[in-house]
């Protein structure tokens, strides 16, 4: 199998999901 | 069903369980939290090392299916993997605060977190107020804390101080804290060391695009760049809310600012595998940070209601 090379994480787009 | 022997270490037990061979690590990881009787679950992982490396458990991934020695027992150390903003406030259970403190404890007496002489003496003599409860010169007569290991060996070497002196010390420390329970006493202790520079920081070294070494700090609040001779003081520090998205491609490591004026800040670490680390850290550090800055969900609110009680 593969392993994953990259991986992201936007800091801001969970904080926008973030319900009120 | 078919199982296999896993050894769980927590800070002050062992324990064995038999694990089924297609558990996932959320299933061993709640059967551990449901034995502990610990629900403020979020802060814990189990914790693994490979090739002198540092892993976590994958909560959705089988267990068999990580890089585990598969000699058994397979063995774990549960551990908090996260660090509350403020213990008073976020910690509500006692086992949680109980852990934390052992946790704790023993980063701050094995040096991985530095502490100053004075913190450190007022440190122990929490410690000894949660162990041994109210100071009786009766009973803790001159000698009592010679077996116990209280203070980090730097702060011994520092000073021309016999044992006898240093139980002095602490001990008149301790006298100060009559009336308070163990648990109070263990949250005074976390309520200091929570202080500290190095508390719960995940420290990694790591190199700028022009080959400097460096270190990568994680934690509760955000990144920080440290020079490897401080890990007291950032040089740099990218709080939560002023980052826009974190990366990696093989070694490479991005942090994006939020604000386009500042520069994207980008490194090398060790290995892949410390860069897959690095995110899950980002990951559940960040999510914690949202999390505090919403109301409390229904489940700690019952929790906080039951602790009031």
């Amino acid at each position: 199998w593969h392993r994953r090379r990259t991986g992201t994480y936007g800091v801001l787009a969970a904080w926008r999901r973030l319900p009120r | 069903p078919k199982t296999f022997t896993v050894r769980i270490v927590t800070m002050d037990a062992e324990m064995e369980f038999n694990c089924e061979m297609k558990w996932k690590g959320k299933d061993l990881f709640d059967l551990v939290c449901r034995t502990l009787g610990l629900r403020e679950t979020w802060f814990f992982g189990l914790q693994y090392t490979i090739k002198d490396t540092v892993a976590w458990l994958k909560m959705d991934k089988k267990v068999l299916d990580h890089d585990v020695s598969k000699e058994e027992p397979v063995t774990f150390h549960f551990l908090a993997k996260f660090y509350p903003e403020n213990a008073e406030e976020e910690l509500v259970q006692e086992i949680t605060q109980h852990l934390f403190f052992l946790q704790v404890k023993k980063q701050i007496l094995d040096e991985k977190v530095y502490c100053p002489p004075e913190a450190s003496v007022l440190l122990a003599s929490y410690a000894v107020q949660a162990k041994y409860g109210d100071y009786d010169p009766s009973v803790h007569k001159r000698g009592f804390l010679a077996q116990e290991e209280l203070l980090p060996k730097r702060v011994i070497n520092l000073y021309q101080m016999t044992p006898e002196m240093w139980e002095e010390r602490i001990t008149a420390w301790y006298a100060e804290h009559r009336g308070r329970a163990r648990d109070e006493a263990e949250m005074e202790y976390l309520k200091i060391a929570q202080d500290l520079e190095m508390y719960g920081v995940n420290y990694f070294t790591i190199r700028n695009k022009k080959g400097t070494e460096l270190l990568l700090g994680v934690d509760a609040l955000g990144l920080h760049i440290y020079d490897p001779e401080n890990r007291l003081t950032p040089k740099i520090s990218f709080p939560w809310n002023e980052i826009r998205n974190i990366s990696y491609s093989d070694k490479e490591f991005t942090i994006k600012p939020l604000d386009k004026k500042i520069d994207v800040f980008k490194f090398n670490s060790s290995k892949l595998r410390v860069n897959k680390l690095i995110l899950q850290l980002c990951i559940g550090n960040h999510d914690l940070f949202m999390r505090r800055r919403k109301a409390d969900s229904l489940e700690v609110q019952q929790m906080k209601a039951q602790a009031r009680e």
